[in-house]
């Protein structure tokens, strides 16, 4: 937490929030809130990905779920919850049980990633785990970016390995703008950009994370023609409410 | 052939104007509004003396417009007539801006997307067991060629007959109710109709009637006002040309740090707002929960898919 410090003070400054400063000193807040976010996402990450193992508990019995609602009263408090949210971890089962490097991308918005992993051109696929940081499950959402060059469709898998409704979009054209100005002013970050979007709506659990698996899917391809095109080619019709927390 | 075309996801349903390009109306379940959309810009005062400015420039610190502009494709505010014009204060909002139209549809999301300019889009999406509406606004870098200060405004203009009240939230907490061109302990003199009625938006800010209240929610904090009976309009981005003399010393013209050249493009700002309309007795509970929901998004992950992925249960 020590490494979070820095970012914390620097977003509470009324002229770092508010734009009040002269451009030097923007740059001189943009350096070091990009410092203090990168230290925020490793401690994030690290902390997701013991999760995943279930490092932090005895044994590989866990999946990182909390409860999905715990009666509280005011003599019982936040232990309560923290105790049964303990049994539920433990009931839960940990279906991966291999080396997991996750990492944050910081253009998602633009439908680019700056990670190692590749998303758009590898062809492999590629993990999504997704933690909710509010203490109610939620349907939300996600969006990742793809290579139509890679494949024309894409499938994507839940945490229980059902199928999830999926649907691939075109990056817009104001997006492809965006990636060029970022390539043009930031050339010497490796970035990969995405020519399209798979999108889908992940159940997540309360105050807890789940993973998702984003594939190229065989044999889906009618043609090679326009994303657009391809979108219902995308699409698994397992639907997502019978998603366990 | 069709002057309307519909996005409906079962649980809102848009109606765009094929003419205009612009959004005609929005539906929740029985509530329904004919509202619209639109980027705009005023123009920042830049300091020389008149009577309008009275020698304040709009810059970090103030904002002190002098004219509002539809964004189009034409009048980005680059031709000499229309730049005199601006510059003299004159010729504000000419009609409705007509921009190009894309949708988008699929089992997920179904999407609008308005072209106003090169330098501003609105992306408006229904998602599949969503009830909000996402509108993502992209705007920059706002183009200075003419030698205007330009700050960007979203206007949602809507049937909602509020009259002269509107709600902003007070830093996330209890939403506060504000009357235009009024202040509950003094007796205001109005010499600001658009800056003078601004107010901070961290979260939320709606309007209502009777039957239904319409909210726009942020994902950060902007400035936002109700200039007219249904309408709101927030801040989404500013680029000035003159320093308001608050004391930074420099005009609000921010570049892409550590680019050092001269024609370093200045900042592109891309959000999002979430529309939420309910009828006015049941609109707290989802204004509310959305509201955490877009301040709290999901944190993304990512890595190479584990080999037993599939092998194990």
């Amino acid at each position: 937490t020590e490494a979070l410090e820095e970012a914390v003070s620097l977003l509470q400054h009324h002229d770092a929030i508010t734009g009040t400063e002269k451009q030097h000193v923007a740059c001189d807040y943009h350096r070091r809130l990009h410092r203090g976010l990168k230290y925020a996402q490793a401690v994030v990450t690290s902390a997701l990905e013991a999760l995943i193992r279930g490092q932090d508990r005895p044994g590989r019995d866990t999946g990182g779920v909390a409860p999905d609602s715990i009666t509280l009263d005011s003599s019982t408090g936040s232990d309560a919850y923290v105790a049964a949210s303990q049994r539920v971890l433990q009931e839960q089962p940990n279906p991966i049980d291999a080396p997991i490097t996750l990492e944050i991308c910081d253009w998602l918005n633009i439908t680019a990633c700056n990670t190692t992993v590749h998303l758009s051109s590898a062809g492999k696929g590629f993990m999504v785990a997704a933690y909710n940081p509010l203490g109610w499950s939620r349907e939300v959402p996600l969006r990742a970016p793809v290579s139509s060059s890679t494949a024309c469709a894409w499938a994507v898998t839940g945490p229980e390995n059902e199928a999830v409704t999926a649907q691939l979009l075109p990056a817009s054209p104001s997006t492809h703008d965006l990636q060029q100005l970022l390539a043009g002013v930031n050339a010497t970050c490796p970035t990969t950009f995405g020519d399209a979007e798979v999108a889908f709506v992940a159940r997540l659990p309360p105050l807890g994370y789940s993973t998702f698996f984003v594939q190229p899917a065989s044999g889906a391809c009618a043609g090679r023609g326009s994303i657009q095109s391809n979108a219902q080619d995308a699409s698994l019709q397992t639907d997502v409410d019978n998603a366990v927390d | 052939k069709e002057q309307y075309v519909s996005l409906d996801n079962g649980f809102a349903r848009l109606e765009f104007d094929t003419h205009t390009g612009l959004l005609h109306s929005l539906t929740v379940q029985d509530t329904k509004v004919q509202m619209s959309m639109h980027l705009a810009w005023y123009n920042s005062s830049d300091g020389l003396e008149t009577q309008e400015n009275r020698g304040q420039a709009s810059g970090a610190y103030i904002f002190r417009p002098n004219g509002l502009y539809n964004v189009s494709s034409e009048g980005s505010g680059e031709g000499w007539w229309g730049t005199l014009l601006r510059r003299l204060g004159i010729g504000s909002n000419q009609g409705d801006p007509i921009v190009q139209l894309d949708i988008v549809r699929g089992d997920v999301v179904l999407e609008a997307r308005q072209m106003f300019a090169n330098w501003a889009t609105l992306v408006t999406r229904l998602y599949k067991g969503q009830s909000q509406v996402e509108m993502e606004w992209t705007v920059g870098p706002i183009p200075f060629a003419d030698g205007l200060g330009k700050e960007v405004v979203v206007v949602y203009t809507s049937d909602v007959d509020s009259k002269d009240e509107f709600w902003t939230d007070a830093n996330g907490r209890e939403m506060i109710k504000r009357t235009r061109d009024y202040r509950p302990s003094w007796e205001l003199n109005v010499t600001e109709p658009v800056a003078g009625n601004y107010y901070p938006v961290t979260a939320a800010m709606y309007v209502q009637d009777a039957g239904k209240q319409l909210t726009v929610l942020t994902d950060r904090s902007q400035g936002g006002a109700s200039l007219q009976s249904g309408q709101m309009e927030v801040m989404l981005h500013r680029r000035t040309l003159a320093d308001d003399a608050r004391g930074v010393g420099e005009p609000l013209n921010e570049t892409a740090c550590g680019c050092l050249a001269c024609d370093c493009p200045g900042l592109v700002a891309r959000g999002r707002h979430w529309l939420v309309l309910a009828p006015r007795e049941e609109a707290a509970k989802p204004r509310r929960t959305l509201q955490q929901e877009l301040n709290d998004p999901p944190l993304l992950a990512f890595s190479a898919i584990p080999r037993e992925v599939g092998s194990s249960n």
